[in-house]
């Protein structure tokens, strides 16, 4: 066990629950949901993002084990020790929390002889975050089980374990350092425990943007697919331009790192020289490698030569892989190579001709063409030329987003006779011959 | 007080050396402090825990020895105690 107080180097912490309680009738989603919001409690006050990942490289390994599981600290039954955590270091098993499986973990239960599985998580990850054992009654770090800590949508930690959090990482930057430690105002309850990674749970549909009806904050090519993003949600379509799914996914849920109160983004696109995606919102950028923020972002946009305010899109041009940048009629050309703004930018009409003013993003295409994306609108330059083809603009969510009336999702948006082929690619979709259009991109 | 068991004393002595409040048992000599240390030991851990300190394996301290806890010791493993040459 390394000395207390020691903590993380790092904020991004990956978590993921490997093995799971065996007789238990709590299910597997809650158990996950569980984990996510004891992990929230601490990230809610504190620089320190958590995100599940399905791999072995976790930070925080959760494991029900039973009696002699391989550290020093065996389980002996129900009762007795219930669980442990290891403090962070280097050692291979830091942040790694175990609970034991021989425990009648329940959840909102009044059933007396149950060990409440989120006050347990708590305090573990309290541990797992760098926290020792204390002697104050009220703490959740005190180490003897004292029944449930109340709905996981509502619990606030004691102040004394604020503070002792914040001596170690420092107060969150949405956690106003004026605002009363325990302050009653409102806090806005998340979803009841649901997964927190549970696709199949469709958001309420009051505030799910539609792709028919729609214009779009940001489009980006990403590893050869496309991204469509509106607020917190984005759309993702295949290679071969086709939607993954109807039903728009959360944006924070998959970029990992962007911050949960961040209401939409900007523009979006994919660094040719290392392949790294660049996300712009206000006078802040996030460069994410995969779909993980990296460490030390947000950073000021200043770093591009690009004055506050941000920019309205972003896309690097097949032709001359420079990146374009444009906010209102002003647009700068950047050089990835030697990470300047090449002089004379930035300047005023950009160099294609018949493509709007203003823009909402563009984006390069495996056709080598450049999209220009305006409101519902669209417009198509050729590879190696300068102007707009002839016949744009197009619909977007016609052509891109498989609607086909686009001012509903009529019953026939998704397929029946006479779905549109975007111009320059055959329909290979099903729709003529009445399937459903659906796509699984692996 | 009443002197207690040989049980509870053998399992006091065992969560006491377990979380912290006396020097792990030595595989090869086993466990050998004298009553004072014990004392000692046992009115530590009533503090940490908001007991009264009583130097005592009372009820209360030998309830809150079989309540449900973590693994984890309350103190950074005791430096064994210091001998009186």
């Amino acid at each position: 066990q390394a000395p207390a107080p020691t903590r993380w180097s790092k904020r991004n912490l990956s978590w993921r629950v490997r093995t799971f309680p065996r007789a238990s009738s709590l299910g597997r989603d809650t158990v996950r949901a569980l984990m996510h919001y004891a992990l929230k409690v601490w990230s809610d006050i504190t620089p320190l993002n958590f995100h599940e990942v399905a791999g072995s490289t976790a930070d925080i390994q959760i494991d029900f084990s039973k009696a002699e599981h391989n550290d020093r600290y065996p389980f002996d039954g129900p009762g007795g020790t219930v669980a442990h955590a290891f403090f962070p270091g280097d050692h291979h098993t830091a942040g790694d929390t175990h609970f034991d499986d021989d425990e009648a973990w329940t959840f909102r239960s009044s059933d007396a002889h149950g060990m409440d599985l989120f006050a347990v998580a708590v305090h573990e990850f309290g541990h797992a975050i760098g926290l020792s054992h204390v002697a104050a009654t009220h703490s959740i770090m005190q180490p003897y089980y004292q029944g449930p800590v109340g709905d996981p949508l509502h619990y606030g930690l004691p102040y004394a374990d604020r503070v002792r959090v914040w001596q170690l990482y420092g107060v969150r930057e949405s956690v106003s350092p004026t605002a009363q430690p325990d302050s009653t105002e409102p806090r806005e309850p998340p979803h009841l425990p649901e997964p927190p990674d549970n696709r199949s749970s469709t958001p309420t549909q009051r505030d799910v943007p539609h792709r028919c009806t729609t214009h779009f904050d940001a489009v980006a090519q990403i590893r050869g697919e496309a991204f469509f993003f509106k607020g917190t949600y984005f759309w993702r379509l295949t290679r071969d331009r086709h939607l993954v799914s109807l039903q728009p996914a959360q944006t924070h849920r998959f970029w990992r790192g962007l911050p949960l109160h961040l209401d939409g983004v900007d523009a979006v696109y994919e660094r040719t020289t290392d392949h790294k995606i660049v996300f712009f919102k206000g006078d802040r950028y996030w460069v994410f490698k995969d779909t993980h923020a990296e460490e030390g972002f947000p950073r000021p946009v200043s770093d591009f030569g690009l004055p506050p305010g941000g920019v309205d899109a972003a896309f690097s041009w097949a032709h001359n892989d420079k990146t374009y940048f444009f906010k209102g009629q002003l647009y700068w050309r950047y050089d990835e190579h030697t990470r300047r703004m090449d002089p004379g930018h930035p300047a005023q009409s950009p160099p294609w001709r018949g493509v709007p003013s203003t823009l909402d993003d563009a984006m390069r295409w495996s056709d080598g063409a450049a999209y220009f994306f305006r409101g519902r609108e669209y417009w198509k330059v050729p590879d190696s030329e300068l102007a707009a083809a002839p016949g744009y603009p197009q619909s977007t969510a016609r052509d891109w987003l498989a609607c086909r009336d686009p001012q509903g999702d009529s019953a026939g948006a998704e397929g029946g006779a006479g779905a549109h082929a975007p111009p320059g690619q055959h329909d290979h979709s099903h729709s003529e011959d009445g399937y459903q259009v659906c796509a699984c991109s692996s | 007080a009443p002197a207690p068991r040989a049980e509870d004393l053998s399992l006091g002595v065992e969560w006491l050396s377990r979380f912290g409040y006396l020097p792990p048992a030595d595989p090869a000599a086993g466990q050998l402090q004298t009553q004072e240390e014990l004392a000692k030991a046992i009115a530590a851990m009533q503090r940490f825990a908001g007991l009264e300190a009583t130097g005592v394996l009372d009820e209360a301290t030998l309830a809150l020895m079989k309540t449900p806890r973590c693994s984890l010791p309350d103190l950074p493993a005791a430096a064994p105690f210091r001998r009186r040459r």
